[in-house]
């Protein structure tokens, strides 16, 4: 089954919440925090992206690759999980 | 004279009730004052019902949090047809309240039960992510009864994120002892599906948990694999009774089926096993299930004894759990000696796949360069590869060890028709436990299906984990947990009121608080000095060899 992209993404940068926050400020984010507790890696929400897509968002994916801060990105597909 | 609880629902709780002979023992632990007071247990799910009257007075807020919606607040959302009850059903096996004249009993009645909403909405790696690392330090067992889906073609398990979550929580949680993920095996029976395609139940790091019947039979939904640890009690065929716990709408239901019913009745019981002692690690854990599961009355065809002479199955794993032996256990066991990881590559050049074919390897190495062996006892056993191959569901994947137990990484899957083959994936065994792992280990791959498939191995690693330990010749320990002395004035939470630390070490000994105890842990072997970080040896990561 082909992934489905959502407007999230996981974005790990080296210097925290400041450096998160001038992330999201710069490329239009919204920063939902911490994944972790006390750590590196940062949920970010882009109002403007659709909210389900079957490609990912190359111009974000462009953008966040070419940031040297950020370490480690990648935009959040939807996962099938099932009650047993 | 047993403690039987007063609940109106207690005498249709027919799997620890003795109302069958071999139930799940946990009338025993009760017996010993064993509750599961102190410790904190969260149900991640679609959300737990906060002011169920059996579980208001347990509920913990710290333990609980809304990954749907991002607020505090887990109550579930509320539909016409009662779709999300799943949490607050498993929530209530675990810590329903006794003794207040509604539905029946938790297993562990008085541990602090939270709820995590996580299943009612888009679930991303991030949200799952964070569930499994909300309070680590406050929340001492995760109890999960989802995954992929069970439908006999998918091949699928946690994201990096997640992993990483795994990862943190057993290095870091719980103060570094590790906190237990325990994770319902699978619904998938009726589509032959197999646990060890799911990477949740097929890690290393969660505790897979299958059911059986009250008659002892395999249920119709459940799936067999190599890493299910242990077995509890759930439903059958319509006849058979169902599991009793706590519903939405204030109510009670006698009608809970299914591997989600069993995982939340082992988290009980591992919450009862922590009360008896606190020190335990997740890896402790995993050796006291593995010697307090019997076969008792389960029946199965596949039941083996493996090399340590235990009986071992793909259904059950290591048999029903119970609860009166895994405190007894729990009481006297020693740590364990840090975990040690080796790392064999056997085929790392493209190898076309023949319609039988055996790949050995005799290991020999695995010693950190002085002669001294990294692994005397083996713990769990990985075989992670790649291969492609033209009709994924018909190739059957199996591994014998060197002392000659051979257990089925993966059976065909007849709905599993994918040709993508595995990339990267790991297949885990929980049937080589304290096996010596020195001499040959053979990879077997069989096509079971359509005769005129083909494919390529491509890569292939033996990941052994396991201890320097021999873990069969250890002596009976004398108890390593006493309780000191009553903790004399709590606060509104029922924690302890003393200048105390939680873990402080007096005169050789350890001192750890639970909410109602002090307890004296003492190690015969490594008694503890004045200045100690820690009452337990240090838990390292896995180290490569």
């Amino acid at each position: 089954q082909a992934p489905i992209y959502v407007s999230s993404w996981a974005v790990r940068v080296t210097k925290g919440y400041q450096e998160a926050e001038r992330l999201a400020r710069k490329f239009g984010f919204v920063n939902l925090g911490q994944i972790f507790p006390d750590d590196q890696y940062f949920h970010l929400r882009h109002r403007g992206v659709a909210q389900q897509s079957l490609t990912p968002h190359w111009g974000h994916r462009l953008r966040l690759k070419k940031d040297p801060k950020v370490r480690w990105f990648e935009q959040q597909t939807l996962r099938r999980r099932v009650k047993r | 004279s047993l403690v039987v609880p007063t609940d109106p629902w207690f005498s249709k709780q027919w799997y620890m009730n003795k109302e069958i002979q071999q139930d799940l023992n946990i009338l025993k632990a009760w017996n010993q004052g064993l509750t599961g007071r102190g410790v904190v247990i969260s149900i991640l799910d679609d959300g737990i019902e906060k002011d169920h009257p059996d579980l208001w007075a347990n509920y913990d807020p710290l333990a609980s949090y809304d990954f749907n919606d991002y607020d505090p607040d887990p109550q579930p959302r509320y539909t016409p047809n009662d779709e999300n009850r799943h949490g607050t059903r498993c929530a209530g096996e675990v810590s329903a309240t006794a003794n207040n004249g509604f539905c029946g009993a938790g297993v562990a009645f008085n541990a602090r039960i939270g709820g995590v909403r996580m299943l009612d909405g888009a679930i991303t790696d991030i949200v799952e992510a964070q569930s499994l690392s909300l309070q680590p330090q406050h929340i001492h067992i995760y109890s999960a009864s989802w995954g992929p889906e069970d439908d006999g073609r998918t091949v699928d398990g946690p994201g990096l994120l997640t992993q990483e979550a795994f990862r943190r929580g057993v290095t870091k949680g719980r103060q570094g002892l590790g906190t237990l993920f325990i994770w319902a095996s699978g619904n998938g029976g009726l589509h032959y599906d197999n646990c060890n395609c799911d990477g949740y139940t097929n890690s290393i790091h969660t505790l897979s948990v299958g059911s059986t019947t009250r008659q002892g039979r395999v249920p119709w939904y459940s799936e067999a694999c190599a890493s299910t640890f242990t077995t509890t009690f759930s439903s059958g065929v319509v006849t058979d009774p169902q599991i009793v716990t706590t519903d939405l709408h204030h109510q009670c239901t006698d009608k809970h089926t299914g591997t989600s019913a069993s995982a939340p009745l082992a988290a009980g019981m591992i919450a009862l096993a922590l009360e008896a002692n606190p020190l335990l690690t997740w890896r402790d854990l995993q050796h006291l299930v593995v010697r307090a599961s019997r076969p008792a009355q389960l029946q199965a065809e596949d039941w083996r004894i493996n090399g340590v002479g235990r009986q071992v199955s793909h259904h059950y794993g290591y048999g029903l759990l119970d609860a009166g032996l895994l405190v007894d256990l729990a009481r006297v066991w020693l740590p364990t000696k840090p975990q040690k990881k080796c790392a064999i590559r056997v085929v790392h050049t493209p190898t076309p796949i023949l319609p039988r074919m055996l790949v050995p390897k005799n290991v020999t190495a695995c010693s950190d360069g002085s002669r001294r062996r990294l692994i005397r006892s083996l713990e769990h056993v990985q075989v992670q590869l790649s291969l492609s191959y033209s009709r994924r569901g018909d190739l059957e994947i199996f591994l014998t060890s060197p002392m000659g137990t051979r257990s089925t990484l993966v059976a065909i899957r007849p709905l599993d028709i994918s040709g993508q083959g595995y990339n990267n994936w790991i297949f885990m065994s929980t049937h080589y436990w304290d096996e010596d792992p020195q001499g040959l280990w053979t990879l077997g791959l069989e096509n079971k299906g359509y005769y005129f498939n083909t494919g390529t191995l491509y890569y292939y690693t033996l990941l052994l984990y396991g201890t320097a330990e021999d873990m069969t010749a250890r002596p009976q320990a004398p108890q390593v947990t006493s309780r000191a002395r009553a903790c004399v004035q709590r606060d509104t939470e029922g924690l302890c009121q003393e200048s105390h630390s939680p873990l402080s070490i007096l005169a050789g000994l350890c001192l750890i608080s639970s909410q109602q105890w002090w307890w004296l842990y003492s190690h015969p072997q490594q008694p503890v000095t004045e200045g100690q970080a820690s009452c337990h040896p240090p838990v390292t990561p896995a180290a490569a060899a």
